[in-house]
Formats: structure tokens, sequence, C-alpha cells
């Protein structure tokens, strides 16, 4: 993927501090 | 079915900012046994580090990332968006109201605008240029990405010329969800499909309880 054709906040809505599924994983 | 959690009440120590799942329930896209199936949940990472019923960052981060001293702007972020008194913890009320926003069913609207303070970093009701770029920074140090600063600063430049369509720069609620209306992906992480089988992952609220007194 060429990053400057990246959305940013794609690229930021990637950042594991957002995944709040690990919360689930016992 | 939420009758358990009261009547069976010598069971649960009710934590600091524990409220009944039938108040939650209504305020919230979660039914009761949903709710106490978030008690569960709640319980396990808010005991994981200090004893007290309430989650602390560490705890959160640890949760996150099964290392309480990960530092990450964005947790960071949902920490303290979860943590609506401002008091250092999230407490069960504040953690069931805020997942609620990430629940399969919650309003889009509710979503959209849950990202929008996520992304305001400084609590200014916009998304700076600054902001974003410092973000853009902060995603890049946790992935391990290494790009020149010509190449952050086009990407930062690029979305910032689609998004703030009033090109006063700075991003406001309704450019935002224009934006995200062009773009549904951006909000992709807002919702938890977990959320919907909560009650299959932390099944044994009322089984556990009623083990318990048969023990």
């Amino acid at each position: 993927v060429a990053p400057v054709t990246m959305n940013a906040f794609e690229l930021i809505s990637k950042s594991r501090g957002l995944n709040l599924g690990s919360l689930f994983e016992k | 079915m939420g009758c358990y959690l009261s009547t069976n009440s010598k069971k649960v120590r009710k934590t600091q900012g524990y409220e009944e799942p039938t108040v939650l329930a209504s305020e919230t896209p979660f039914t009761v046994s949903e709710v106490e199936a978030l008690y569960e949940l709640y319980m396990k990472l808010s005991n994981s580090i200090i004893e007290d019923g309430l989650i602390h960052k560490e705890e959160f981060q640890l949760a996150l990332f099964r290392n309480e001293n990960e530092k990450n702007l964005f947790a960071d972020r949902i920490f303290d968006l979860f943590d609506v008194k401002r008091n250092g913890v999230i407490e069960f009320g504040e953690f069931v109201r805020s997942l609620g926003v990430f629940h399969p069913n919650a309003p889009l609207e509710d979503k959209i605008a849950f990202a929008f303070r996520l992304y305001d970093l400084r609590q200014t009701g916009y998304i700076e240029r600054e902001e974003l770029k410092e973000m853009v920074l902060a995603l890049l140090h946790e992935s391990d990405l290494v790009l020149s600063d010509d190449m952050i600063e086009s990407i930062v430049d690029k979305t910032f010329k689609d998004a703030d369509t009033k090109d006063d720069g700075r991003i406001d609620q309704d450019e935002w969800k224009a934006f995200v209306s062009q773009h549904p992906s951006l909000i992709k992480n807002m919702t938890l499909p977990y959320l919907k089988d909560i009650t299959l992952v932390f099944p044994s609220f009322i089984a556990r309880t009623e083990v318990e007194d048969s023990e």
C-alpha cells in the first residue's frame, strides 16, 4: 500500500490501543 | 433474570460504582443477562492487579496488551473517555455504558460521536491538524513503522484536505460525520461483535453463583 494514498484516520484506527476485542480474550 | 443479582446479593460484593443490571440494561443496548455477563468480565479486569473492584489504568493496559506498563496514546484516550467521572478509575456503570457504544446494535451516530471525542485529543471540540499528526506518529511508533517526515506530512495533508471541507484548519463534528459517511470503515473499530455473544463468552454469572450456593 502506498502510504501517501492512506487515509490517516484509517491508519490510526488500526491501533492496538483501539482494539477493545482484547478485553474479551480469556 | 436480573433478580438473581439482587436476591443472591450475599454472593456479590458490590463495588464502588456498581449499578443494578436492570438500570444499565434500560439505558444501553444490553439485556439484563448481558449486563450480568459484563459484570463477570468487569470483576476479572478490575481485580487483576489491585483487588478493589475498580479498573485502574494499569489493569486496562494489562487486559489490552498483556502488559501493565505498555503506554499507548489511544488506550489512554479510551480509558479517559470511559472514566466519565474523571476519578482515575473505570467504575462498573461507566464500563457498561461506554461499552454500550461498541455494541453492534448501538446507534451509528453514537459511534461516530465517540470516535470524534476520541480523536479530539485536547477536547477543543475540533480535531486539529497537530492532533492528527500526533496520532499518526503514535501509530507509527506503536507499529515500529518508519516513514519519512515528508511522507507523514503528505498523509496528514491529504486526509485533512479531504475531511476539512470548510478549509479552516480543523475538523468539526459535521465534517467528521460527512467524512465517516464517505469512509465507513473508519469506525469499524467502534463495533465489537463479541458484545453480541457476551453471555456465551462469560456465561457463568448465574451458573457460578448457583454452583457456589450448592457448595
